[in-house]
């Protein structure tokens, strides 16, 4: 089983 | 007050096919840096940023920064309302809750407001220096790929070696293995396939959002697709001397 990473996981909000 | 002029209208209605159907709801925001975007998709999943600069429209006007939030669909459709030949305008007065968008051509014009939305986003930072691994080559075989591996699979690995980038995937059928080796074309440097790595990369994506980039595919001749040490991907295409249109995608990770 394959998990999916959300994006946010890569980019710091502000 | 906001205003630009954009005399190759046709290229704002190809970056909206490019990215109505990733991103719903997005605020274009107007700078002296340019007009652009950033946006998640509805799952979190990917990131659409955008830059138009203003050196390239014939007029750009920004008197102070704002942001207009709009739904990209009804966008689209007023984008739609204009001749693919037509010189647009876009403008926004200072606190106003409408944009007007202007279609010009030599048989006249028309004049379309639209009205804008409250989109509570967040401006996320990028960081590029993380890249291992960047493939450059033309757009349309990328996206011949990705439509020929989605009707096999759901997902694709993406694998960038000294021996080129391979794309598989597999589903029910069976499996699919396209690999594209580094091809130097010095007369059509557009139908070269250039490959720059630090190290090995592999990862895996979701092939429907793979698909999705590529309705980009009238902006540019070619896409430069990264892949960084934490396995994010990001597909790039340029517009024509004025900017960009990058697409961030999440890696699926074995749990």
């Amino acid at each position: 089983p394959c998990l999916q990473r959300k994006i946010s996981d890569y980019f710091s909000g502000d | 007050m906001f205003e630009l002029r954009l005399v190759q209208g046709s290229l704002l209605k190809k970056v909206l096919e490019a990215i109505k159907d990733l991103v719903n709801d997005a605020n274009f925001d107007c700078s002296a840096t340019g007009f652009s975007l950033q946006a998640m998709d509805p799952s979190h999943v990917a990131l659409v940023a955008l830059l138009l600069r203003p050196d390239g429209f014939e007029h750009y006007r920004c008197d102070r920064n704002i942001s207009m939030g709009m739904n990209l669909n009804n966008m689209s459709k007023i984008l739609k309302c204009g001749g693919n030949d037509d010189i647009i305008t876009i403008r926004a007065d200072d606190g106003s809750d409408t944009v007007t968008f202007m279609f010009e051509s030599p048989n006249g014009s028309a004049n379309f407001e639209m009205n804008l939305m409250d989109i509570d986003s967040e401006h996320h930072g990028i960081d590029e220096s993380k890249c291992c691994a960047v493939v450059r080559m033309p757009s349309s075989e990328f996206q011949r790929i990705c439509k020929v591996l989605s009707s096999i699979g759901d997902t694709v690995v993406i694998s960038v070696t000294n021996e080129g980038v391979q794309f598989s995937t597999r589903g029910d059928i069976g499996t699919a293995n396209i690999v594209c080796r580094q091809n130097i074309n010095v007369d059509k440097p557009e139908e070269s396939t250039v490959i720059e790595m630090s190290q090995p990369v592999s990862s895996q994506f979701p092939l429907r959002y793979m698909n999705s980039f590529t309705k980009a595919t009238p902006l540019s001749n070619t896409v430069t697709i990264s892949l960084t040490s934490e396995l994010l991907l990001a597909v790039e295409y340029t517009i024509a001397e004025m900017g960009y249109i990058r697409f961030y995608l999440a890696p699926k990770i074995e749990d």
